[in-house]
């Protein structure tokens, strides 16, 4: 563990808290794509099939399951809860996220480590993880503003990938065989894909103005 | 070992 995981997974668990805390708050999901938090999700389910067979720490199962438990939660708040579901931006998101979970599948039994069941879905986890973030961008260009909170939660989210790409740099110069393109490759379009969001963040921040998206 | 330490990120 180094210093650049450990603030990945702390902004990553923030962002997590922002958003349950914007939804739990408010009683209202306005402005989130629940196509991500599904696609989150699945990413969840499907990196951490080792959360019963391999103990590596208590902190890494302990996150494991809260990571779990949290996109669980939100997608059945957003799905079920009276209030919430009410708040769904429904016609704004329309992004065709089951694409992305085929094309990652797809991916991921060319491009994996092992040709395991494990493996697949831990490359499958690692591919959707990077894409689905798309839906909810897409969302927020759609509507145009974006309320504090989730500016906030797409910030921290962000955020949390490019802390992964130091943690994977020190890595890499610090362990003899540590390789893990896969990850990193993956990581890296991940974050480039939060680079315009990030611009106009700051841009937003600078001039202490609402954030606007241009349509 | 190898194999083990290979996930050890979230």
């Amino acid at each position: 563990m180094n210093i650049f995981r450990l603030a990945g997974d702390m902004t990553h668990l923030l962002s997590i808290l922002v958003l349950l805390l914007k939804i739990y708050a408010t009683k209202s999901c306005s402005g989130i794509s629940r196509k991500t938090q599904e696609l989150y999700a699945i990413v969840f389910v499907a990196r951490y099939l080792d959360l019963f067979t391999d103990f590596i720490s208590v902190y890494n199962t302990f996150m494991k399951v809260v990571f779990i438990a949290s996109s669980l939660a939100i997608v059945w708040c957003m799905r079920f809860h009276p209030m919430v579901r009410r708040s769904y931006d429904r016609e704004l998101d329309t992004f065709r996220h089951y694409f992305l979970v085929g094309a990652s599948f797809a991916l991921a039994l060319i491009l994996h480590e092992k040709f395991t069941v494990q493996e697949i879905f831990w490359a499958f986890s690692i591919y959707l993880e990077a894409v689905a973030i798309l839906p909810q961008l897409v969302l927020l260009q759609r509507s145009g503003n974006v309320d504090n909170l989730t500016g906030q939660y797409i910030f921290f989210l962000g955020a949390y990938r490019a802390f992964y790409i130091l943690n994977w740099i020190y890595r890499y110069l610090t362990e003899p065989h540590f390789t893990r393109w896969i990850a990193c490759v993956s990581g890296v379009v991940q974050t480039a894909l939060y680079a315009d969001f990030f611009y106009y963040y700051f841009i937003s921040w600078k001039n202490n103005s609402k954030l606007k998206l241009p349509a | 070992l190898e194999e083990i330490l290979y996930h050890d990120e979230l």
